[in-house]
């Protein structure tokens, strides 16, 4: 009834001067709305502080994050709008555990193979996955005299404590990566897309991987030099995700620039948007074919 | 007649006649007019620096100040601004007038500090008003 309505809306008035957390009325936003910045908002409406002291992370992880908002936004915080891609949304994951799995070899350039693991919780579910990378930051120790030539072998497979995998065979796929940085190379970027893909978009949120190293120094171009004989170290690497946010509050660039402006076109054009095909260069050609679709 | 003339001239001038001066000024160059504002904060202030990295500072700008009596085409407002209005002046004034708010955004990239460690830049829409109108 009206009346008990009234009522209810002046007891949660009441709760809200009262100074008490209004944690009962987040649980009437959806999921779409729990995504974003709101929350974050809600939580410092409602304690009147800065929130709980949240886990440090990782220096080199922090000053890649600054150096790729400094390429996406202006000194303002608006985003940049000479934007060639999709994404709305990048999050940086550190491993959470890491083992050393065998040693490695200098003499061989097989570098000491690690396993680790990525809890990846915070990604949401109306965040779909566009690209995804593993970032090693190359120490500043670490001189090269030539170009290093490597070969990743990297494997994802189910973690050891899952009881889920009990009556089906642990799944697991390998990956080979074929790259070269010489001395101007801070960072390395091995792109993982195709591995994370079908793990993310099954709403798997914990993500072993197995990684080893092979490393040669380009005998062509330093004949004397023995096998490959350096000392050369690989940090830990980060996990990239490139998302787009599908949610309300999450900015749509390419919306807002091709179909904003255009409000006679129909409902069947724009739900092609969602259809958008996986990786960046997909999203470019996504872009091409609506400019021929325009002409 | 002369009579009925002269009488009118005798009488005091009304109020409205010596605001007059004051009455086209209103309209020529209104006094606080529903206009945007500038409002800069840094996270710091907010002690919010803890999770958000960047950006350090930001404008989200708000919208204050009266809204004239003819909005629509200053400000672009629908039909029921105007007639929300005249309610007011003519048969309601408890009935609010019209409200200066925020009629068009943009947006903001954050980069913020995630509670597990993790690392967010994202671009939330609607972070910024540019553009006023009255509603």
């Amino acid at each position: 009834s009206q009346a008990s309505g009234g009522e209810a809306q002046i007891a949660a008035s009441a709760e809200l001067e009262s100074g008490a957390m209004p944690w009962s009325l987040l649980q009437h936003i959806d999921e779409r709305d729990r995504a974003g910045l709101l929350p974050a908002l809600f939580k410092v409406l409602s304690v009147g502080r800065g929130g709980s002291p949240r886990l440090q992370p990782d220096s080199r992880a922090l000053h890649y994050m600054k150096k790729l908002y400094k390429t996406y936004a202006t000194k303002e915080g608006i985003p940049k709008s000479n934007r060639s891609h999709l994404y709305n949304t990048v999050r940086l994951f550190t491993p959470c555990t890491r083992h050393k799995q065998a040693p490695g070899d200098q003499v061989t350039g097989i570098l000491p193979s690690v396993e680790l693991l990525f809890n990846l919780d915070r990604i949401t579910t109306v965040e779909h996955l566009l690209k995804s990378v593993l970032l090693y930051n190359i120490n500043n120790s670490v001189s090269f005299s030539s170009a290093v030539k490597c070969v990743c072998n990297l494997m994802i497979k189910e973690p050891k404590s899952s009881s889920r995998t009990l009556g089906r065979a642990p799944y697991s796929f390998t990956f080979n990566s074929q790259f070269e940085f010489g001395k101007k190379h801070k960072w390395i970027q091995i792109d993982v897309t195709s591995l994370l893909q079908p793990l993310v978009a099954s709403n798997k949120r914990s993500i072993h991987m197995s990684i080893n190293f092979t490393c040669m120094k380009d005998q062509l171009e330093h004949p004397s030099a023995q096998n490959g004989l350096f000392n050369m170290t690989l940090v830990s690497p980060s996990l990239i995700l490139y998302l787009n946010d599908t949610s309300a509050q999450a900015y749509h660039s390419w919306y807002s620039l091709h179909y904003k402006r255009r409000p006679s076109q129909g409902p069947d054009q724009e739900r092609s948007l969602s259809a958008y095909p996986v990786g960046e260069e997909a999203a470019e050609d996504g872009r091409s074919s609506h400019h021929r679709h325009r002409r | 007649g002369q009579e009925t003339v002269s009488s009118e001239l005798k009488k005091p001038l009304g109020p409205a006649s010596f605001n007059l001066s004051e009455y086209f000024r209103q309209f020529l160059l209104p006094q606080n007019e529903c206009e945007l504002h500038d409002f800069r904060l840094s996270f710091s202030q907010l002690k919010w620096d803890n999770w958000i990295v960047a950006p350090h500072r930001y404008n989200p700008r708000y919208c204050k100040g009266d809204c004239p009596r003819a909005v629509g085409h200053r400000y672009g407002s629908p039909v029921h601004t105007m007639v929300q209005n005249i309610i007011y002046e003519k048969l309601d004034s408890s009935v609010p007038r019209p409200s200066c708010v925020p009629a068009k955004y943009s947006p903001l990239s954050v980069l913020t500090i995630e509670p597990d460690g993790s690392i967010a830049y994202k671009e939330y829409e609607d972070m910024i008003a540019t553009k006023c109108t009255c509603r």
